[in-house]
């Protein structure tokens, strides 16, 4: 399954 | 902070010249749609103090800005209604559709938040369109288009230290691409802000 994208960013 | 600058600039503009003119409250309320679609996670994803006051920096200084243009009475006379008619559907829509089709993960949360990285790559036409119909660009807003244009660009750089530089750094190709994009539709307005700039003239795009 794919990941969701890391959010660390603004 | 390029943004934050970016904001502080308009609201200096708008709250010392009591003036909007050049200003697109379309691009402000496409602003607003893309903070409140990418900051649903603000309680539920903690990365950092920092992360979550600028979140709720950006999102409530939006929706001032927001409240000074359609509300504020000497505000919303310099508003240049006229000259603003960029539809938001013409962005809304096609982005909507892009992030249903490309997105890393089929959930609401994860969808509305590449919505909000798509929209925010073309958030910033509307402006355009209005400052290519404006005559006399203040410096002000000049520079606040300059900062909001920036930030994005130094976003890309880094994004290429963090690539190289962290470990655990995963390659995120939805977020580049809008980036790189976001960041190729300021180049003529760079272009033109440079070059007044050089000649230490009032900035002017060519119509």
């Amino acid at each position: 399954e794919d990941a969701a994208v890391q959010k660390d960013e603004l | 902070m390029t943004h934050l600058a970016s904001i502080c600039l308009l609201l200096l503009k708008i709250h010392t010249m009591k003036s909007c003119a050049g200003v697109s409250l379309k691009t402000q309320e496409l602003y607003a749609l893309v903070f409140v679609t990418r900051y649903l996670d603000l309680f539920s994803n903690f990365v950092s103090m920092y992360n979550t006051i600028m979140k709720i920096i950006f999102l409530s200084s939006t929706f001032g800005i927001i409240w000074y243009m359609r509300g504020h009475k000497l505000v919303r006379q310099s508003y240049d209604k006229e000259q603003d008619t960029f539809r938001h559907y013409f962005l809304v829509i096609p982005c909507m559709v892009l992030a249903l089709v490309i997105h890393s993960k089929f959930t609401l949360l994860e969808v509305l938040w590449t919505f909000s990285i798509y929209l925010e790559a073309v958030a910033i036409l509307p402006q355009l369109v209005l400052l290519q119909r404006t005559r006399n660009i203040d410096n002000l807003t000049g520079n606040y288009i300059f900062c909001l244009g920036a930030y994005r660009a130094l976003y890309l750089l880094n994004w290429i230290y963090r690539y190289f530089m962290e470990k655990n750094y995963h390659a995120q190709w939805i977020t580049w691409m809008a980036g790189m994009i976001q960041t190729a539709i300021y180049a003529d307005f760079f272009y033109y802000y440079f070059k007044s700039w050089k000649k230490n003239e009032r900035l002017k795009l060519p119509a």
